[in-house]
């Protein structure tokens, strides 16, 4: 009967994800 | 009769192939429309939502991030082998919004806005204390800089007379008092001594030479050091019946340097 624990970083299902990946690196 | 605002269709993940394909295109369309300075790079993808257009397609409205690589628009590197400049180097980012229209499969910006920023003083120290900063191309070391790497290349290439096209970056040192400015050179149609008028002498068309050149201050004179990178056009592919060999289709760049005690 236990929930299963919340994955960080994992979005709900339908939510878009963005900003997408870095390529380079973030200025 | 008031139109109403067309509905978004979707909000697609950054990373889906289709938006890639369409960030692709902006990148090119952005680099194609550049006359000076350096080629740019996609860097990650910040918003994407995509409206429906009458009487067909999709158009995807786009925010996208880029960074400034070593490569000048004049260069032919495919931008694929361009690398992007490193913080180290003070980093310069472009922010483009963009409408781009999907089509039967094809994709085309319909407008693109850009805006490029030098990453912040405070970044490049954190990274590298001692790295030099950008400066402004018409502060007076800088363009002392690029007279005096000009003027070392030269006496040392006086087969062609060469003109300035462009400055197109400089770095000025925190620590050491020296300059490094990189530049860009055409051979023109004029002998090795120039013309009376040199406005009268033209650049070859298609011929560049990517040029960088440190100056440094030392002991009430300076240290001057300057390569360039010329690249030569291509040759076209010999004829079968072409009885005379010819050079080989694409000869490779020309580097040449002088000093690094030339001046």
């Amino acid at each position: 009967g236990l929930a299963a624990p919340a994955v960080p970083g994992a979005a709900a299902p339908g939510v878009p994800l963005c900003p997408g990946r870095i390529r380079h690196f973030k200025v | 009769a008031r139109s109403h605002p067309l509905l978004p269709l979707r909000d697609p993940d950054c990373d889906d192939p289709d938006v890639e394909l369409a960030a692709m295109e902006i990148t090119q369309h952005v680099n194609s429309q550049l006359q000076s300075g350096y080629k740019y790079r996609l860097n990650q993808i910040d918003k994407v939502r995509v409206y429906p257009r009458r009487p067909a397609g999709e158009v995807y409205v786009m925010e996208v991030d880029m960074l400034e690589t070593t490569c000048h628009v004049m260069d032919k590197t495919p931008l694929e082998n361009c690398t992007v400049r490193q913080l180290a180097e003070h980093a310069v980012e472009g922010d483009c919004e963009a409408s781009v229209l999907k089509m039967d499969g094809q994709y085309k910006v319909l407008n693109v806005k850009c805006e490029s920023n030098p990453d912040s003083a405070e970044d490049v120290r954190k990274v590298c204390p001692q790295c030099s900063l950008l400066a402004p191309l018409n502060d007076t070391r800088v363009v002392h800089a690029v007279e005096a790497s000009l003027a070392a290349f030269i006496s040392q290439n006086q087969s062609t007379f060469y003109k300035l096209l462009e400055v197109s970056r400089a770095q000025i040192s925190p620590i050491q008092p020296s300059v490094y400015v990189e530049f860009v050179i055409a051979p023109t149609d004029c002998g090795p001594k120039g013309a009376d008028d040199p406005s009268s002498c033209h650049p070859l068309t298609d011929q560049y030479g990517f040029c960088k050149g440190t100056v440094t201050k030392k002991d009430g004179g300076e240290d001057v050091a300057v390569s360039c990178t010329i690249s030569v056009p291509l040759v076209p592919a010999p004829q079968p019946d072409e009885a005379v060999p010819t050079p080989a289709a694409a000869e490779p760049d020309v580097a040449i340097a002088a000093g690094p005690d030339v001046a």
